[in-house]
């Protein structure tokens, strides 16, 4: 608006002067047109993403099985900034809007992410930017907890993409057909995961009741800290009875991360690495995402045993705000060339015990940028 | 953005051991829309 003002006012002066009137309406039809453009490119791209979820679904309710196929476009990805362009767009959309255009924004940001804003806690004039409406509350009793006692609630609003137990050596966690990711290379290789040697492994079919149960009557505090990981992971396997789950947060979804179970969070494990989107396409395209970018990972226990949970984030929702530990801060600039570096780790105080969480309690969010 | 759980779950105890039995199973779909509190697995008590 400000540059078609300009425009305007450049515009009676340029008609005085006569001689270029011409050329100065042509640059006021220049600066609509490249509006009109720029809208009309962002309603086809609009369009090609909802062609493209379209047919996804479709494929996935005839079964079909996507299978891992890099691309280009993915290689491009790595040579990226993201992590730049990722907390470019977090300063972005923190900036505060002026209160008479935030319904405008939110409304349109609801109906390109199918968001429901019935569901907001607050009038959308009271989120001051995008990036706190992003990560809003929702009113009290929209989301009731499961009270049965035997079962485990799902801790976020999303798309189940995986689940299944872990069997077999390594543990692995298929991304797509194709291409799969260890347990412990996601969790970290110090994990508690409770996973046996595979020269044990025959002899764990033998008693394995006995094992697990040996497991679960120890401390199991005292049984990690008392023997220090050295066993490979490569070829260890999981012990019977250990799951896992995968659940994608569309960008309209409810963006806060809440307890599956009653647990203590014994420790927190960070790394820092990508910040690759995390939609469908990437996990198709771009091998071992989930295990490059960067995520805070919870460990503790439950009344059945070990319990983890990885909040993974993407280029545009980088950072990973935990409410039980308020001073950890994420989507850092980098400081070191190698992404590698080895996760920053916290045992939650008092050892043992750590921080008690009942289900369904709000544990985290994830933040734009 | 993506979540993922790792968990220990109640198992079936097959004919090792003869009497009553717990078991975890899934009880979504892949590709399911869900949400928070919702059901993820359930076990039945032994």
């Amino acid at each position: 608006t400000t540059l078609l003002r300009k425009g305007q006012r450049a515009q009676p002066r340029a008609s005085a002067a006569g001689s270029n009137g011409s050329s100065s309406q042509g640059n006021s039809f220049l600066v609509p047109g490249a509006t009109v453009a720029t809208i009309l490119m962002l309603g086809a791209l609009h369009a090609r993403r909802l062609y493209d979820d379209k047919k996804i679904e479709e494929a996935r309710t005839k079964g079909v099985e996507f299978e891992f196929h890099p691309d280009v476009k993915a290689r491009f990805l790595r040579l990226l900034p993201l992590r730049s362009i990722s907390r470019f767009w977090g300063s972005m959309t923190g900036m505060e809007l002026p209160v008479w255009l935030r319904p405008h924004v939110y409304k349109a940001w609801a109906r390109a992410f199918h968001s429901n804003l019935e569901e907001a806690q607050l009038p959308l004039e009271e989120y001051a930017s995008l990036r706190d409406f992003f990560v809003r509350r929702l009113k009290e009793g929209l989301r009731p907890i499961e009270s049965d006692s035997c079962c485990l609630v799902s801790p976020v609003d999303g798309t189940v993409m995986r689940f299944g137990e872990l069997r077999g050596p390594g543990a692995m966690i298929e991304q797509v057909k194709g291409c799969s990711y260890s347990a412990s290379s996601l969790l970290g290789a110090n994990s508690f995961l409770p996973m046996i040697a595979a020269g044990e492994a025959n002899e764990e079919r033998g008693g394995e009741e006995n094992t697990v149960t040996d497991a679960t009557q120890k401390s199991w505090w005292r049984i990690s800290f008392a023997s220090p990981k050295v066993r490979d992971t490569e070829s260890s396997r999981p012990l019977k009875g250990l799951f896992y789950c995968v659940i994608y947060l569309k960008p309209g979804d409810y963006h806060r991360i809440h307890s599956p179970v009653d647990w203590s969070v014994l420790l927190r494990r960070h790394f820092t690495g990508h910040l690759f989107p995390m939609n469908e396409r990437a996990t198709r395209t771009i091998r071992n995402l989930y295990v490059e970018n960067e995520r805070v990972v919870l460990e503790g226990q439950w009344q059945e045993g070990y319990m983890a949970m990885a909040a993974i984030g993407a280029t545009n929702i980088g950072s990973i705000e935990l409410f039980i530990e308020p001073t950890l801060r994420t989507n850092n600039p980098q400081k070191k060339l190698l992404q590698s570096e080895p996760p920053e780790e916290r045992v939650y105080e008092p050892e043992g015990t750590g921080v008690l969480l009942k289900k369904g309690d709000e544990i985290a969010a994830f933040n734009m940028g | 953005s993506t979540v993922v759980l790792v968990f220990q779950a109640p198992i079936s105890e097959s004919s090792a051991h003869q009497g009553s039995s717990s078991e975890f199973r899934f009880c979504i779909k892949r590709g399911d829309r869900i949400r928070m509190g919702e059901a993820l697995g359930r076990w039945k008590d032994s």
